[in-house]
C-alpha cells in the first residue's frame, strides 16, 4: 500500500515536494534531518487518508517540512483573554423563530 | 436564517487569501478581514487593510505582533486609531523589525469602525445569526489542521479554547459531510480549500468544533461613520467650498 512506500520512492517525492515549495536548506545536515520530519508527516498523511470514513483529506503543503511544535510556534498566535469577551451583545442572540 | 451564506459572493471579503508567512500575527490578518467585511457591508466598498500597521503600532494592549494577539484588541487599537489604512500605504512584511510609520492621515484612504461586541458564547445558533449579517472573528484550535487540503473537518482539536485566530465567512451543509462553517484563514491560497477551511458546525458540545464559538467578536460599525476622507482633508474641502462661495457673492 502507499504506506509501505519505499526510501526511495519518499525521497523522490521529497526532492520534488523541495522544487514546489522552493525550500533551499543552509545548515549542514539540515536537508536530511528536514527528510525525517517529512516523512513523519507524509506517514500521518497516508494514515488518515486511508480511513474510508475520513471528512476531509489531509496532504503535502508548505509545511510538511515542519514539526507539531515548530508549526504551533511560527504559525498560530492566537492569544485569548478571559477579559476580552466581557462585552457579550444581545445584538445577533438567536430567539427560537428568529427570521 | 439562510441555509447557506458565503460572503465572498457577496463581495465582503478581499478575493486574495492573503499569508502570515512564518510571524504569529493571524490576529492581524482576521481582524482586517472582518473590518474590510463590515466596511464593504456598510459603504459598498471593499478596501484591502494593513496588518502590518497593527502589528507595528498596535503593541502592548494584548497584541504582541509576531508573537501572537487577538482580533478583539485589534478592534479596540482601530477605533483609538482612528481608523486603519490600507495594505497599499501600509504593506504586509512579516516581522515586527520596524516601528510603527507615522502615516500621514490627511492624505491616505482609511477605514473607522465604531467599536466592536462579542457574540453569545458557545452559542453557534447565535453565531450562525451573526455570520447571517457578517464576517466573525473566531479562534479555533488548528495546531493539527496544518496538512488539510479539503473536505469538513471533524477533528482532532488542539485544545478547548483555541490558539488560532481565523475569520468565519460563511457557512453551508454538505451531503456527504453535515453542516459546516465556511472559515478564511492566513496560511495563503495554497493551504486548504483556495486558502479557506470548512469545519464542523453545530457540534454536539456548546463550544463547537476545536472552539469555534468560545469567543466570536466582530466589529460594529453604522453607514454613518464616514471614513473615506480624514478629517483635515475634510476640512480643507469645507474651506474650499467656503472661498468659492465667498468668490461667486463678491
Amino acid at each position: 500500500t502507499k504506506s509501505q512506500r519505499n526510501e526511495a520512492e519518499v525521497q523522490k517525492m521529497y526532492e520534488q515536494w523541495i522544487v514546489e515549495n522552493g525550500k533551499n536548506y543552509n545548515g549542514l545536515g539540515e536537508k536530511e534531518r528536514r527528510f525525517k520530519v517529512f516523512k513523519d508527516n507524509l506517514k500521518r498523511i497516508e494514515e488518515h487518508n486511508s480511513d474510508p470514513n475520513r471528512s476531509y483529506e489531509r496532504g503535502l503543503n508548505q509545511f510538511s517540512d515542519l514539526t507539531a511544535d515548530e508549526f504551533r510556534a511560527n504559525y498560530l498566535g492566537g492569544k485569548m483573554e478571559g477579559t476580552s469577551v466581557s462585552d457579550v451583545a444581545e445584538r445577533y442572540r438567536y430567539m427560537e423563530g428568529d427570521i | 436564517l439562510p441555509d447557506e451564506v458565503d460572503w465572498r459572493e457577496g463581495g465582503a471579503v478581499v478575493p486574495r487569501v492573503k499569508k502570515q508567512g512564518d510571524c504569529g500575527s493571524c490576529w492581524a490578518f482576521a481582524a482586517t478581514a472582518a473590518v474590510e467585511g463590515i466596511n464593504q457591508i456598510t459603504t459598498g466598498e471593499l478596501i484591502s487593510l494593513s496588518e502590518q500597521e497593527l502589528i507595528d503600532c498596535d503593541r502592548g494592549n494584548g497584541n504582541f505582533g509576531c508573537v501572537g494577539g487577538g482580533a478583539v484588541w485589534a478592534f479596540e487599537f482601530i477605533v483609538r486609531n482612528g481608523g486603519i489604512v490600507t495594505d497599499e500605504v501600509y504593506p504586509y512584511v512579516g516581522n515586527t523589525s520596524a516601528a510603527c510609520k507615522a502615516i500621514e492621515m490627511p492624505t491616505t484612504r482609511f477605514v473607522t469602525i465604531d467599536g466592536h461586541e462579542v457574540v453569545p458564547e458557545k452559542d453557534e445558533m447565535s453565531l450562525m445569526k451573526a455570520v447571517a449579517h457578517q464576517p466573525v472573528s473566531v479562534m479555533i484550535s488548528a495546531a493539527n489542521m496544518s496538512d488539510y487540503t479539503s473536505g469538513v473537518y471533524k477533528g482532532p482539536c488542539s485544545n478547548l479554547w483555541g490558539d488560532h485566530n481565523v475569520l468565519i465567512v460563511g457557512y453551508g451543509t454538505s451531503s456527504e459531510e453535515g453542516d459546516y462553517w465556511l472559515i478564511r484563514n492566513s496560511w495563503g491560497p495554497e493551504w486548504g480549500e483556495g486558502g479557506y477551511l470548512r469545519l464542523q458546525r453545530n457540534f454536539h458540545e456548546s463550544t463547537g468544533k476545536c472552539a469555534v464559538a468560545v469567543a466570536p467578536v466582530y466589529p460594529i460599525k453604522s453607514s454613518s461613520s464616514s471614513n473615506l476622507l480624514s478629517p483635515s482633508v475634510f476640512k480643507l474641502l469645507l474651506l474650499f467650498v467656503f472661498k468659492l462661495v465667498s468668490l461667486t457673492l463678491l
